[in-house]
């Protein structure tokens, strides 16, 4: 038996939303610590990681773990249903064939319930060892949102190089090229506001990434405001997102091969 | 484009 409650539907819906486009259906993995989920875009360019600690609910209930393939865009269309305010709860018995969803108004007064099929998923999951990243970029999400959509406007890959000085987004295409410079500030603090971004670093390092991946990424930025970009040579780029206080979404995104 | 490497080259499968 699963069961867990988010007091808003609204977190489900950002964590959903921040997916749905690299992963069409993808396994949920559910133990009594919390839940995990790991899944690839089909080129196997982009991997998804989300954590949510059992903690972060407001009720959850594991009794053994349980696996639970979900087509996403499904998930998504039935948390349109639910206002953002709504208390969710998502809820499964032993070898179910269906993940059972219902909402509940802060009235108390509305209860609407769905059930969404669950699927035998069969993907690849694959190992991803901890890593010493040389260099750290930590920014503003909203900012991240920002430098991806206008390098797009430009070009199809991005450049970014981190050096003690700060971190450079560049780009070029037909139309011409372009780079942005976030310089480094020493603390983030109110004064420097949240728009702030910091860059702790060993060595100097530089990739080039697919454009279109960011933008995915990118959608993750209404779940917080701060993103870190995780930079190691020849080894696939860390975006991770930050769930206040239960868990994280990482994206790794495989490098393009210098040219 | 870039020749784009592919997550697998990096991780191995589990």
């Amino acid at each position: 038996m699963i069961e867990a409650v988010l007091p808003q539907a609204s977190l489900l819906k950002k964590i959903i939303e921040a997916i749905k486009e690299l992963v069409s259906e993808a396994n949920f993995d559910f133990s009594e610590t919390g839940i995990r989920l790991q899944a690839m875009d089909k080129s196997h360019i982009a991997l998804s990681f989300l954590h949510l600690r059992n903690d972060g609910f407001s009720e959850y209930r594991c009794d053994r773990s349980q696996t639970l393939g979900i087509n996403l865009e499904s998930f998504s269309k039935v948390l349109k249903c639910a206002a953002n305010d709504d208390q969710v709860q998502i809820k499964a018995t032993d070898k179910a064939e269906s993940l059972s969803i219902s909402f509940e108004s802060t009235a108390k007064d509305r209860v609407s319930e769905f059930n969404v099929k669950l699927m035998d998923i069969d993907i690849d999951s694959v190992d991803v060892p901890d890593m010493d990243y040389q260099a750290t970029v930590n920014m503003s999400s909203q900012e991240f949102a920002r430098i991806v959509r206008d390098m797009m406007t430009i070009g199809e890959a991005i450049t970014i190089d981190a050096t003690k000085q700060g971190v450079k987004f560049s780009t070029s295409g037909d139309a011409g090229e372009g780079n942005i410079l976030l310089r480094h500030r020493k603390t983030i603090d109110e004064e420097d506001g949240p728009s702030s971004t910091s860059v702790e670093i060993n060595e100097p390092v530089s990739h080039s990434l697919a454009l279109k991946f960011l933008a995915n990424f990118a959608k993750a930025a209404p779940l917080a405001d701060r993103v870190s970009i995780n930079l190691i040579e020849d080894a696939p780029v860390m975006f991770e997102f930050k769930i206040s206080d239960m868990g994280h979404i990482r994206f790794y995104l495989a490098p393009q091969i210098e040219e | 484009a870039a020749p784009q490497r592919s997550i697998l080259s990096f991780f191995g499968k589990k």
